[in-house]
Protein backbone atom coordinates (compact mmCIF):
# COMPACT_ATOMS: atom_id res chain seq x y z
CA UNK A 1 0.00 0.00 0.00
CA UNK A 2 1.46 3.30 -1.26
CA UNK A 3 0.96 6.57 0.92
CA UNK A 4 -1.93 8.36 -1.50
CA UNK A 5 -3.73 4.92 -0.63
CA UNK A 6 -3.41 5.19 2.86
CA UNK A 7 -4.04 9.11 2.73
CA UNK A 8 -7.41 8.31 0.87
CA UNK A 9 -8.74 5.60 3.17
CA UNK A 10 -7.97 8.12 6.31
CA UNK A 11 -9.10 11.27 4.74
CA UNK A 12 -12.50 8.93 4.16
CA UNK A 13 -12.73 7.68 7.64
CA UNK A 14 -12.40 11.32 8.88
CA UNK A 15 -15.29 12.31 6.66
CA UNK A 16 -17.59 9.64 8.21
CA UNK A 17 -15.87 10.33 12.01
CA UNK A 18 -16.75 14.07 10.95
CA UNK A 19 -20.55 13.35 9.87
CA UNK A 20 -20.69 11.26 13.17
CA UNK A 21 -19.10 14.30 15.21
CA UNK A 22 -21.82 16.26 13.60
CA UNK A 23 -24.42 14.27 14.32
CA UNK A 24 -23.70 12.93 17.91
CA UNK A 25 -22.40 16.42 19.43
CA UNK A 26 -25.54 18.63 18.04
CA UNK A 27 -27.82 15.90 17.43
CA UNK A 28 -29.11 17.49 13.95
CA UNK A 29 -28.63 15.77 10.24
CA UNK A 30 -29.45 19.17 9.10
CA UNK A 31 -27.99 20.02 5.65
CA UNK A 32 -27.40 15.69 5.52
CA UNK A 33 -28.66 14.05 2.45
CA UNK A 34 -30.24 10.51 3.54
CA UNK A 35 -30.53 9.21 0.30
CA UNK A 36 -26.29 9.62 0.08
CA UNK A 37 -26.20 8.05 3.03
CA UNK A 38 -28.44 5.03 1.83
CA UNK A 39 -26.94 4.60 -1.18
CA UNK A 40 -23.21 4.20 1.06
CA UNK A 41 -25.07 1.46 2.82
CA UNK A 42 -25.57 -0.30 -0.85
CA UNK A 43 -22.09 0.20 -1.96
CA UNK A 44 -20.47 -0.86 0.76
CA UNK A 45 -22.91 -4.01 1.31
CA UNK A 46 -22.25 -4.48 -1.95
CA UNK A 47 -18.40 -4.15 -2.68
CA UNK A 48 -17.42 -6.24 0.26
CA UNK A 49 -19.60 -9.38 -0.35
CA UNK A 50 -15.89 -10.75 -0.31
CA UNK A 51 -15.83 -10.36 3.28
CA UNK A 52 -16.63 -14.06 3.23
CA UNK A 53 -14.69 -15.54 0.57
CA UNK A 54 -11.38 -13.27 0.43
CA UNK A 55 -9.15 -12.45 2.98
CA UNK A 56 -6.33 -9.55 2.02
CA UNK A 57 -5.01 -8.25 4.78
CA UNK A 58 -6.50 -7.23 9.04
CA UNK A 59 -6.35 -3.76 8.04
CA UNK A 60 -9.17 -4.41 5.12
CA UNK A 61 -10.68 -6.48 6.85
CA UNK A 62 -11.49 -3.74 9.41
CA UNK A 63 -11.43 -1.10 6.95
CA UNK A 64 -14.69 -2.49 5.65
CA UNK A 65 -16.46 -3.66 8.69
CA UNK A 66 -15.85 0.46 10.11
CA UNK A 67 -17.18 1.50 6.76
CA UNK A 68 -20.13 -0.86 6.71
CA UNK A 69 -21.11 -0.29 10.38
CA UNK A 70 -20.35 3.60 10.10
CA UNK A 71 -22.61 3.87 7.20
CA UNK A 72 -25.46 1.71 8.80
CA UNK A 73 -25.21 3.89 12.37
CA UNK A 74 -25.77 6.77 10.36
CA UNK A 75 -28.75 5.85 8.32
CA UNK A 76 -30.13 4.38 11.66
CA UNK A 77 -29.70 7.52 13.13
CA UNK A 78 -31.35 9.62 10.40
CA UNK A 79 -34.10 7.49 10.55
CA UNK A 80 -34.77 6.21 14.36
CA UNK A 81 -33.17 8.79 16.38
CA UNK A 82 -35.69 10.53 17.74
CA UNK A 83 -33.97 14.05 18.40
CA UNK A 84 -32.23 13.25 15.48
CA UNK A 85 -34.51 12.46 12.68
CA UNK A 86 -36.49 15.65 13.05
CA UNK A 87 -33.90 17.81 11.97
CA UNK A 88 -33.59 15.66 8.53
CA UNK A 89 -34.51 18.17 5.54
CA UNK A 90 -37.18 15.87 4.01
CA UNK A 91 -37.97 18.89 1.47
CA UNK A 92 -34.71 19.56 0.53
CA UNK A 93 -33.38 16.09 0.10
CA UNK A 94 -35.79 14.98 -3.12
CA UNK A 95 -33.21 13.63 -5.32
CA UNK A 96 -34.94 10.35 -6.68
CA UNK A 97 -31.81 7.91 -5.88
CA UNK A 98 -33.67 5.14 -7.04
CA UNK A 99 -33.02 5.91 -11.05
CA UNK A 100 -28.94 5.83 -9.50
CA UNK A 101 -29.06 2.62 -8.28
CA UNK A 102 -31.32 0.67 -10.91
CA UNK A 103 -28.74 2.66 -13.74
CA UNK A 104 -25.80 1.69 -11.66
CA UNK A 105 -26.89 -2.28 -11.55
CA UNK A 106 -27.74 -2.24 -15.38
CA UNK A 107 -24.35 -0.92 -16.31
CA UNK A 108 -22.60 -3.51 -14.32
CA UNK A 109 -24.39 -6.03 -15.79
CA UNK A 110 -23.50 -4.99 -19.13
CA UNK A 111 -19.40 -3.66 -17.96
CA UNK A 112 -18.08 -6.06 -15.46
CA UNK A 113 -15.07 -8.09 -15.19
CA UNK A 114 -16.56 -11.88 -14.82
CA UNK A 115 -19.86 -12.63 -15.16
CA UNK A 116 -20.44 -14.04 -11.62
CA UNK A 117 -22.02 -12.97 -8.51
CA UNK A 118 -19.69 -11.13 -6.77
CA UNK A 119 -18.25 -9.36 -9.50
CA UNK A 120 -21.40 -8.13 -10.95
CA UNK A 121 -22.09 -6.69 -7.78
CA UNK A 122 -18.32 -5.51 -7.00
CA UNK A 123 -18.85 -3.74 -10.49
CA UNK A 124 -22.05 -2.45 -9.32
CA UNK A 125 -20.74 -1.08 -5.99
CA UNK A 126 -18.03 1.06 -8.13
CA UNK A 127 -20.52 2.58 -10.18
CA UNK A 128 -23.08 3.46 -7.63
CA UNK A 129 -20.32 5.05 -5.97
CA UNK A 130 -19.56 6.93 -8.32
CA UNK A 131 -22.73 8.72 -8.24
CA UNK A 132 -24.00 8.20 -4.60
CA UNK A 133 -23.09 11.88 -3.94
CA UNK A 134 -25.45 13.59 -5.95
CA UNK A 135 -28.08 13.83 -3.94
CA UNK A 136 -25.97 15.28 -0.91
CA UNK A 137 -24.46 17.88 -3.54
CA UNK A 138 -27.96 18.82 -5.04
CA UNK A 139 -29.14 19.22 -1.44
CA UNK A 140 -25.92 21.66 -0.58
CA UNK A 141 -26.79 23.56 -3.52
CA UNK A 142 -30.48 23.36 -2.78
CA UNK A 143 -29.73 24.98 0.71
CA UNK A 144 -27.54 27.64 -0.27
CA UNK A 145 -25.72 28.03 3.28
CA UNK A 146 -23.85 25.26 4.25
CA UNK A 147 -22.93 24.40 8.04
CA UNK A 148 -19.08 23.88 8.85
CA UNK A 149 -19.29 20.17 9.65
CA UNK A 150 -21.14 19.26 6.65
CA UNK A 151 -18.84 21.46 4.30
CA UNK A 152 -15.79 19.80 6.51
CA UNK A 153 -17.56 16.21 5.68
CA UNK A 154 -17.89 16.98 2.03
CA UNK A 155 -14.57 18.11 1.80
CA UNK A 156 -12.99 14.74 3.41
CA UNK A 157 -14.91 12.60 1.08
CA UNK A 158 -13.61 14.67 -2.16
CA UNK A 159 -10.40 14.60 -0.67
CA UNK A 160 -10.34 10.51 -0.54
CA UNK A 161 -11.74 10.94 -3.88
CA UNK A 162 -8.29 12.83 -4.93
CA UNK A 163 -6.17 10.57 -3.09
CA UNK A 164 -7.00 7.60 -4.92
CA UNK A 165 -6.23 8.80 -7.87
CA UNK A 166 -3.08 9.48 -7.00
CA UNK A 167 -2.84 6.20 -5.59
CA UNK A 168 -3.88 4.77 -8.87
CA UNK A 169 -1.16 6.83 -11.00
CA UNK A 170 1.20 5.85 -8.41
CA UNK A 171 0.21 1.89 -8.96
CA UNK A 172 0.07 2.80 -13.29
CA UNK A 173 4.09 3.75 -12.81
CA UNK A 174 5.29 1.09 -10.23
CA UNK A 175 3.35 -2.04 -10.50
CA UNK A 176 3.78 -4.10 -14.17
CA UNK A 177 0.69 -4.91 -14.76
CA UNK A 178 -1.33 -2.64 -13.33
CA UNK A 179 -4.53 -2.28 -15.35
CA UNK A 180 -8.39 -1.38 -13.76
CA UNK A 181 -9.73 0.61 -15.82
CA UNK A 182 -13.88 0.38 -14.01
CA UNK A 183 -12.72 1.30 -10.84
CA UNK A 184 -10.40 4.10 -12.84
CA UNK A 185 -13.04 5.51 -15.02
CA UNK A 186 -15.81 5.26 -12.08
CA UNK A 187 -13.20 7.09 -10.03
CA UNK A 188 -12.45 10.04 -12.26
CA UNK A 189 -16.13 10.54 -12.45
CA UNK A 190 -16.75 10.50 -9.17
CA UNK A 191 -13.89 13.07 -8.59
CA UNK A 192 -14.93 15.24 -11.27
CA UNK A 193 -18.58 15.81 -9.37
CA UNK A 194 -16.82 17.60 -6.20
CA UNK A 195 -15.03 20.14 -8.43
CA UNK A 196 -17.50 22.64 -8.23
CA UNK A 197 -18.08 22.22 -4.62
CA UNK A 198 -14.02 22.38 -4.32
CA UNK A 199 -14.15 25.34 -5.86
CA UNK A 200 -16.24 26.96 -3.68
CA UNK A 201 -14.89 25.66 -0.80
CA UNK A 202 -11.70 26.98 -1.28
CA UNK A 203 -13.10 30.57 -2.11
CA UNK A 204 -14.38 30.72 1.31
CA UNK A 205 -11.01 28.99 2.79
CA UNK A 206 -9.49 32.21 1.15
CA UNK A 207 -11.98 34.86 1.99
CA UNK A 208 -12.13 33.54 5.64
CA UNK A 209 -15.57 33.50 5.35
CA UNK A 210 -18.85 31.11 5.13
CA UNK A 211 -19.10 28.63 2.98
CA UNK A 212 -22.13 29.40 0.15
CA UNK A 213 -23.25 27.93 -3.03
CA UNK A 214 -24.19 29.88 -5.50
CA UNK A 215 -28.26 29.11 -6.17
CA UNK B 1 -4.25 -8.61 -15.15
CA UNK B 2 -3.99 -10.63 -11.88
CA UNK B 3 -7.47 -11.38 -11.02
CA UNK B 4 -6.49 -11.94 -7.11
CA UNK B 5 -4.84 -8.73 -6.33
CA UNK B 6 -7.86 -6.81 -8.17
CA UNK B 7 -10.00 -6.00 -5.11
CA UNK B 8 -7.28 -4.67 -2.79
CA UNK B 9 -8.58 -1.65 -2.72
CA UNK B 10 -11.57 -0.46 -0.51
Amino acid sequence: MNIFRFAGDMTHLISIVVLLLKIYATKSCSGISLKTQELYVIVFLARYLDLFTDFISVYNTVMKLVFIGSSLAIVWCMRMHRAVKRTYDKELDTFRHYFLVLGSFVLALLLHEKFTFQEIFWAFSIYLEAVAILPQLVMLQRSGNVDNLTGQYVFFLGAYRAFYILNWIYRFFTEPHFSRWIACLSGLVQTAFYADFFYYYFISWKNNAKLQLPA
Amino acid sequence: HDFDDYHDEL
